[in-house]
């Protein structure tokens, strides 16, 4: 049992994650207070939880394919050592990683289940299951209150759920993060949980909806991964995959960000990325963010005022930043942007003015720029320094509606 | 305290915070057997206050309304603490 205390770690994990990726499980019957639907409902979102935070793969099998994680509603008595004690007390419990019994998951089918009903309105399935299933993956209860992961149940607002840093920590203590195994190139690449897109929180009643958009705040691939950017919202297309997974809460993986962004790249030698939003710039590695952030956009030497694009560039190892509605663009290059800047956009030959979102490097290769304007795009060929493309279909050609 | 706070309460409640307390993990099963020394009362206070701690209350090491209250609130079975 390994209790973090020192660095303001809270959560407690056991011995022993699980020692696979992909996971599977059943949920062998439902609570009649939901019925089948909801109870699933709850049940796969609390796993999907999780797995937008580490590289684990959760798969629903049926009950008789031996699945890793069993789950079930019943009531006093239940063929284990612990016994349900009707409503109130143990709404419900779980067994830690591990063969046989390990990793199951029994609710008390006693209480008084709900979904989404808000608070004092008994308990919520989706809360307790995604409680129960931090220990079936390994963690301990946690004495940080805020967390999921506390013991004593606690209504968190499930529509818009957002996992608390203290089991975020927790979850990737035991098994890493997508940074961190993306790019631990001494060992083979893990696949990151490819079938399960994440919703690291139910969907608010009306989210935004990718394909319904008009235009998006910033682009970019971020560990050769596709991000959108709009409002406090982010999709997410995975390597190797064509479709988007989200909304996601940006807060969910920066909680800084939680306002939204208005400009993003990735500099993969220095591996940082940095997101702009107003006059402000917050530089991080991962998820982690670096010291000194946020700090004024002053200190790379550019004035007042927001980002509207940014894009590293291989070729060069620069970066560009343009500000639309004025059609300037600034070069950086170490610690501040270059000498006579701005100059007018007008040197990309046909790039838009009053570009959206920038990006680079897709599929690994920074031969081309995307500018986007509205939900259309431009491709810039950064080597013949001219635009090839223009005014395409950004909902056609990338986010295959 | 624990005695003066066991005063204060009926024993359906004493009994109850104690059950609590060995079931979370926080003091071993035997704890809860007739006839235990006097020293064993100073771990129960010890417990409470671990409890406490763990719960975000006051480390009174008494079995106050607080303590009470948390404890009756719907929760998960699994420990708080595992050996």
């Amino acid at each position: 049992v390994k209790t973090n205390l020192k660095r303001k770690k809270r959560y407690v994990t056991v011995g022993s994650p699980w020692q696979k990726q992909l996971i599977t499980y059943s949920i062998n019957n439902f609570t009649p207070k939901l019925g089948k639907k909801l109870t699933h409902e709850a049940i796969d979102n609390a796993f999907k939880v999780w797995s937008s935070f580490v590289p684990l793969q959760f798969d629903k099998v049926d009950a008789s394919q031996n699945p890793d994680i069993v789950t079930f509603f019943a009531e006093g008595f239940h063929n284990d050592n612990t016994n349900f004690d009707g409503v109130g007390g143990y709404l419900a419990h779980a067994f830690y990683p591990g063969s046989g019994i390990g990793g199951d998951t029994h609710f008390d089918g006693a209480e008084p289940w709900t979904l989404h009903q808000g608070p004092n309105k008994g308990n919520d399935l989706f809360l307790v299951a995604v409680h129960e299933l931090g220990h079936a993956l390994g963690l301990q209860h946690s004495p940080d209150v805020k967390a999921i992961m506390a013991p004593v149940y606690k209504y968190h607002d499930t529509k818009n759920f957002v996992l608390p840093q203290d089991d975020i920590l927790g979850i990737q203590s035991l098994y890493g993060n997508f940074w961190f195994k993306l790019f631990d190139s001494t060992k083979p690449p893990r696949r990151p949980a490819a079938t399960q897109p994440t919703i690291s929180s139910i969907p608010e009643p009306s989210p935004p909806k990718l394909c319904e958009l008009s235009n998006y705040d910033a682009i970019s691939f971020l560990r050769k991964e596709l991000y959108i950017f709009k409002g406090k919202y982010m999709w997410r297309r995975k390597r190797g995959k064509t479709s988007f997974s989200g909304p996601l809460m940006i807060s969910s993986f920066w909680p800084q960000l939680k306002n939204g962004v208005d400009a993003v790249y990735e500099n993969p030698t220095s591996n940082k990325i940095v997101f702009f939003k107003d006059h402000l710039f917050w530089e991080f590695r991962g998820t982690e963010l670096l010291p000194q952030s946020p700090r004024h956009v002053r200190h790379i030497g550019m004035q007042n005022g927001k980002v509207d694009a940014a894009v590293w560039w291989q070729r060069n190892g620069k970066t560009y930043f343009f500000k639309g509605n004025c059609g300037y663009y600034w070069r950086y290059g170490v610690g501040r942007v270059e000498e006579d800047y701005p100059r007018s956009i007008s040197v990309w030959n046909g790039a838009p003015a009053n570009v959206d979102a920038a990006f680079s490097g897709v599929d690994g290769s920074h031969n081309f720029t995307y500018f986007v304007k509205g939900n259309k795009y431009w491709v810039f060929n950064n080597w013949e320094i001219k635009t090839v493309k223009t005014s395409l279909s950004f909902v056609d050609d990338w986010l295959k509606c | 305290n624990h005695v003066k706070s066991r005063t204060k309460r009926d024993s359906a409640e004493i009994g109850f915070a104690e059950s609590y307390l060995v079931n979370y993990g926080y003091v071993p099963p035997d704890s809860l057997q007739s006839g235990r020394a006097n020293a064993e009362l100073h771990s129960w206070s010890k417990a409470l206050a671990e409890m406490q701690k763990f719960h975000g209350l006051p480390q009174t090491g008494e079995f106050d309304d607080a303590t009470i209250e948390i404890m009756k609130k719907p929760r998960c079975a699994n420990p708080d603490k595992v050996s």
